[in-house]
């Protein structure tokens, strides 16, 4: 699974 | 934050403030597929509703409000105050078609089954496929304002600055995102052929016209 983004970016 | 991020976001925010000058300046918003705005537009509702739950930093939130108050104007531009100029005869591209089966796909493939994540994922693919009523449009007419090619471009460099930006953060962050890498690689590759034309004619300074 990907990592669960840490939602950064636009 | 590196810097192919930066300038992706950079690029973004030059192609959404020159769309809006450009309608502004020319009082007109022909040749711009009013379609693609409104997918845009709800493109960045959907992503940025974590505005309200979610604090990143000062830039984070300025660029989310600054990116959907534009999008929010540039549709009022073309449905409102400048609608006798909207091209509606040549923007006829089925806006349903994209907007079901990415629906439908985000419901699937996501990477938690929250309403949250559902829309961030529904937002992500949505914006992959946003551009084609435009590029249909510019198939239909067989041209395009210079203009209106400098926003392309720049729009279609943030991607791909993007897809630049995760092979870095993959290799000196060890962070991925498999659902967004995938859709920034659509979301470039049909960039591809405008691209190609942007370079030899536009670069050139000729004219985007195609052959009848």
């Amino acid at each position: 699974c990907a990592t669960k983004q840490k939602k950064d970016e636009l | 934050m590196n810097v192919f991020r930066l300038t992706g976001d950079l690029s973004h925010l030059v192609a959404i403030i020159l769309l809006l000058l450009k309608i502004w300046k020319t009082r007109s918003c022909a040749g711009i597929s009013g379609k693609s705005q409104v997918m845009f537009a709800l493109v960045f509702t959907t992503r940025y509703l974590d505005l309200f739950t979610n604090f990143i930093s000062p830039y984070n939130s300025v660029m989310k409000v600054i990116y959907l108050g534009c999008s929010y104007a540039t549709v009022y531009m073309i449905y409102m105050k400048f609608k006798a100029s909207y091209d509606g005869n040549h923007d006829t591209f089925r806006a349903e078609f994209l907007i079901i089966p990415v629906g439908g796909l985000a419901f699937l493939v996501n990477h938690e089954f929250t309403p949250l994540e559902i829309l961030w994922t529904f937002s992500i693919y949505l914006e992959s496929v946003a551009i084609l009523p435009q590029l249909f449009m510019i198939t239909k007419t067989g041209e395009a304002e210079t203009i209106t090619t400098h926003y392309l471009f720049a729009l279609g460099l943030y991607r791909a600055l993007y897809l630049i930006n995760w092979i870095w953060r993959y290799y000196f962050e060890g962070f991925f995102d498999l659902i967004a890498i995938v859709a920034g690689c659509v979301q470039t590759i049909l960039y591809c052929d405008f691209f190609y034309l942007y370079i030899t004619k536009v670069l050139h300074g000729k004219k985007l016209s195609l052959p009848a």
